[in-house]
């Protein structure tokens, strides 16, 4: 099964 | 204070068209470079962005940088009193709690004025570092959204396949399954100074089913279609669409708008659990 992922898991939150 | 004054309304219209379904409010940043903005959907999923350089503008004044809180619903509500072919001028204050727009009518026959109030908004940035991409894709934004509907009617995801053979997408679903493979063709790029047609009907013939791929690596990518058909939305302002695309990191959509900027997409990939 395939999940969604979620921005913050690639791009820094500042 | 901010003054922009922009020669087609049209322009302004499709931006906020093809980003009010994604993000609710967010703040327009003005600078002495530009208008842009950044904003994630409610789930965190996707991200809308776009810029709309100073020089792209026929007049702009921005004195000092300014954090403009909007909500789309309403900018869209106003945009929608403007025709496609009206001067559109954007106009606040510094400190001011309102967006004010004067649209003009290409004769200069008539003049209308609106403004809509200003939101305080908390806006989360997220820094996107500057990226080389293992796999590009250029093709006519129209075939983009063509292929995103197709795949639709099977599916819920779609799997962006990139390898020397050319580019393969395809999905699955109850009834069935489906692909489209494009090979690479360098016809793409011949018809940009062709006919200058804004995406419907395709541009310059025979590059309408044309697809520029270039790839460093094999890229193999699977996507929610539910955020790649929202972003179709920009399609009209376009006449092509570029995906930039590495393996398990967040894919890139951008159309470009004109000389004025650009709208990018990024959307974070499924993977295996």
């Amino acid at each position: 099964a395939k999940k969604q992922t979620i921005l913050s898991t690639y791009f820094l939150k500042l | 204070m901010l003054e922009a004054r922009l020669l087609q309304a049209s322009i302004l219209k499709g931006i906020v068209e093809s980003v009010k379904d994604l993000v609710r409010e967010a703040n327009f940043d003005c600078s002495d470079s530009g208008i842009s903005f950044q904003a994630m959907d409610e789930s965190n999923v996707a991200l809308s962005s776009f810029l709309l350089r100073a020089e792209g503008f026929e007049t702009y004044r921005c004195d000092r940088n300014l954090s403009l809180g909007v909500r789309f619903s309403s900018l869209s509500k106003i945009l929608k009193c403007a025709n496609n072919d009206d001067i559109v001028v954007i106009r606040a204050e510094d400190d001011a709690d309102v967006l004010n727009f004067v649209f003009e009518s290409p004769d200069e026959s008539k003049i209308s004025e609106y403004q809509i109030k200003l939101l305080d908004i908390d806006g989360e940035h997220l820094s996107i570092p500057e990226q080389e991409f293992d796999c590009v894709i250029k093709m006519s934004s129209s075939e983009f959204s063509k292929l995103c509907r197709d795949m639709t009617l099977l599916g819920q995801t779609v799997v962006i396949d990139a390898a020397k053979e050319g580019v393969k997408f395809s999905t699955y679903g109850d009834i069935g399954a489906g692909s489209v493979l494009y090979k690479h063709s360098s016809s793409i790029d011949d018809s940009s100074s062709g006919s200058g047609g804004k995406g419907r009907g395709g541009s310059g013939g025979m590059s309408a089913r044309g697809c520029s791929i270039e790839l460093r690596e094999p890229v193999s990518l699977e996507l929610s279609l539910k955020y790649l058909n929202n972003f179709t939305k920009a399609a009209p302002l376009s006449d092509y669409v570029v995906i930039s695309a590495s393996n398990e990191i967040p894919v890139m959509v951008q159309f470009d708008v004109g000389d004025i900027g650009y709208i990018r997409y990024y959307l974070a990939p499924q993977i295996k659990d």
